[in-house]
């Protein structure tokens, strides 16, 4: 389960502070489908940020399978992170001087709930997971030699390599076409229906809409929510 | 006018070549409103960087209001660029260590049509454009403090300041929720009734269907027109 409790998020800017979330309150279930939107500038990624400890609040609770992320340390942080979450970042942080390949098997490498799966088998399972977006064809080339729509499905693939229980996905279709777009859709259907919790950003109206529960946010706050 | 004469472009990545562009043929009068659609990796934003002098074609001729690109030199397109061309990049290109206001003013001061306006007319016309997409109270962020729309909006904004008889725009909705994405396509509306040349690259469906051509891409060719 995931729990926040009043968080609020306040970021300073020199002399001047901007209140990003302002007091949001918000459980989700284990395998829960759920989707995310509200207008540009409304809180989405700072939400999502609180969720993954990518960010810490400024005040509230965040508590993710009994686990409190405010008493974690970074480094502990980390490691929770390889271990339980899979992120799809809105810009997808892909490091430019590793593969499309290299990018997914990074986090295999770094630890995962697979860490005793060894050189050949953490191969094959990138392999397999750039195939189920469609990227195989492209695991040498560099995140520079990619195209947008591609550089988001390599960043897809990276975030599912591990098998994580909670996949965060931050607008993972902004870059795709529709029909690229049902495709990874399809995908996390899969993973929710296994049993894994799948929330993410859209602006994507229709997209939206294939979640089991829609949040809405305004102005740094959850203004509605259709559980 | 633009044209695009047997354009190829192939991406060389150490010994494997990757053929990107296979023969465009492409020709756009003054004041036409296009959109450019197709499937990720298609060769869309290729397409944009051969028209805006950002990449060089392998093969083939660019015309652009009879200056023929291939024939200048690097500083020479950069100057081209300034005045006659303004560009909203797929992943924005804002210059990190400026704010909002100083990214929308720079083109104004490095050249641009209206190199005779100054410091304080030059304010006050960034100040207008930032105003123009909804991102005037963001004026004094810096790109890592704003939002992934928000980033957006400022990139358009900066592409308009010098009023450039050519707008060419990658995905500049990707990022918006649709309201604020509708908001957009009504100044490149204006524009274009204004006799400004408007191609920009979409995913979206209904947004495709506002210009009043349509150029589909797939694999690296132009596969239907609706000229
Ligand atoms: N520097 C490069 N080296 C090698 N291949 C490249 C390079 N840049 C782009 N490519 C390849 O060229 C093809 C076209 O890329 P392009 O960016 O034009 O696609 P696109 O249609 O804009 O896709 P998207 O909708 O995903 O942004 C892609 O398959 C991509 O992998
Ligand atoms: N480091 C920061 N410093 C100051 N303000 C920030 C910072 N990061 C984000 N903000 C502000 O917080 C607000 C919320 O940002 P957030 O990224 O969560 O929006 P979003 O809903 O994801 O928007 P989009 O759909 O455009 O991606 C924005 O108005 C943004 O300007
Ligand atoms: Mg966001
Ligand atoms: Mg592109």
């Amino acid at each position: 389960t995931i729990e926040l409790q009043q968080v609020q998020k306040v970021y300073s800017m020199g002399r001047r502070n901007y209140q990003a979330l302002r007091g949001v309150d918000l459980r989700i279930e284990p395998g829960e489908f759920v989707a995310i939107v509200g207008p540009s500038g409304s809180g989405k990624s700072t939400i999502l940020n609180m969720i993954t400890g990518i960010d810490r609040p400024s005040k509230g609770q965040i508590m993710i399978a009994e686990v409190n992320l405010n008493l974690l340390s970074e480094n502990q942080l980390a490691h929770w992170r390889g271990a339980e979450v899979g992120i799809v970042f809105q810009f997808f942080q892909l490091l430019p001087t590793l593969t499309a390949l290299e990018n997914v098997i990074l986090p295999l490498h770094l630890r995962g709930r697979r860490a005793k799966v060894h050189g050949k088998e953490r191969l094959e399972r990138a392999l397999e997971h750039l195939r189920m977006v469609g990227m195989d064809s492209h695991a040498y080339h560099l995140p520079s030699e990619l195209s947008g729509g591609e550089q988001q499905r390599v960043a897809i693939a990276r975030a599912l390599a591990n098998d994580p229980p909670i996949i965060v996905a931050d607008e993972p279709t902004g870059n795709l076409d529709s029909q690229t777009g049902e495709m990874v859709f399809e995908i996390f259907r899969r993973l929710s229906s296994e049993g894994k919790t799948i929330i993410y950003v859209t602006h994507d109206h229709d997209l939206a809409h294939l979640a089991h529960r829609l949040i809405q946010v305004r102005d740094g706050l959850i203004i509605a929510d259709s559980n």
